[in-house]
């Protein structure tokens, strides 16, 4: 555990947080892409059956514990609780569309063929790039209220902040993992348009409105 | 160098 990592963790933890207030706070998931937070839930189903198999430390498990408590919360208050305020006409990308090709990316690009492995892999893919549905949410409502914005500046800043934990690992440890770096950073660049604009206007006090 | 299959980070 270095610095850069336990910033990150912390950054993934705060985000959830923000976005659970959110939608408790206001009841109310509008601005929200629900197929996001599907394939958030669908990244850390397939992620952490590990935890039944291997254990690394008790901050591990108690982590992986959480993130798989509250994005169940997350996917139970936007589909359940709170349905009648889900935007679902602007929630409108095909997850099939990440979904496939990951799992077939998976499938051939892995560090073992075998079925925790694979599903690790396939959860690495899908993590880097889950947020497009709340991506492509933004850009058809061409705004987000300033309180998601946070919500995504803290998410793209978690795996930004695990790039560096992986630069430090290598260097410290001699440590690395291809996929799960090479997907990090695929993750991180999707956040770079939003960061720019987060940056420019959420920070000077201005709504986050994309140009016409 | 580690094994790559073991991870141990979230």
């Amino acid at each position: 555990m270095n610095i850069f990592r336990f910033a990150g963790d912390l950054s993934h933890v705060f985000a959830i947080i923000i976005l659970l207030l959110k939608i408790w706070k206001t009841r109310s998931c509008a601005g929200i892409s629900g197929k996001s937070q599907i394939l958030f839930a669908v990244v850390y189903l397939t992620r952490y059956l590990d935890l039944f198999t291997t254990y690394v430390s008790l901050y591990n498990s108690v982590m992986k514990v959480l993130f798989l408590a509250t994005s169940g919360a997350t996917v139970y208050l936007m589909y359940v609780k709170f349905k009648a305020t889900y935007d679902h006409n602007h929630d409108s990308f095909r997850i099939e569309f990440l979904l496939v090709p990951c799992a077939l990316l998976a499938l051939v690009i892995n560090h073992e063929f075998t079925v925790m492995e694979v599903l690790w892999t396939f959860s690495i893919y899908l993590e880097s790039v889950a947020i497009l549905p709340q991506l492509f949410l933004v850009s058809r409502t061409g705004e987000a209220e300033s309180i998601t914005s946070h919500y995504l500046f803290a998410l793209g800043s978690y795996r930004a902040l695990y790039l560096l934990n992986w630069v430090y690992r290598y260097m410290v440890e001699s440590h690395y993992d291809l996929i799960a770096i090479f997907a990090g950073v695929v993750q991180t660049v999707l956040y770079c348009d939003f960061f720019y604009l987060y940056i420019t206007k959420v920070l000077k006090g201005k709504k986050l409105q994309l140009p016409a | 160098d580690k094994d790559q299959s073991e991870h141990d980070e979230l």
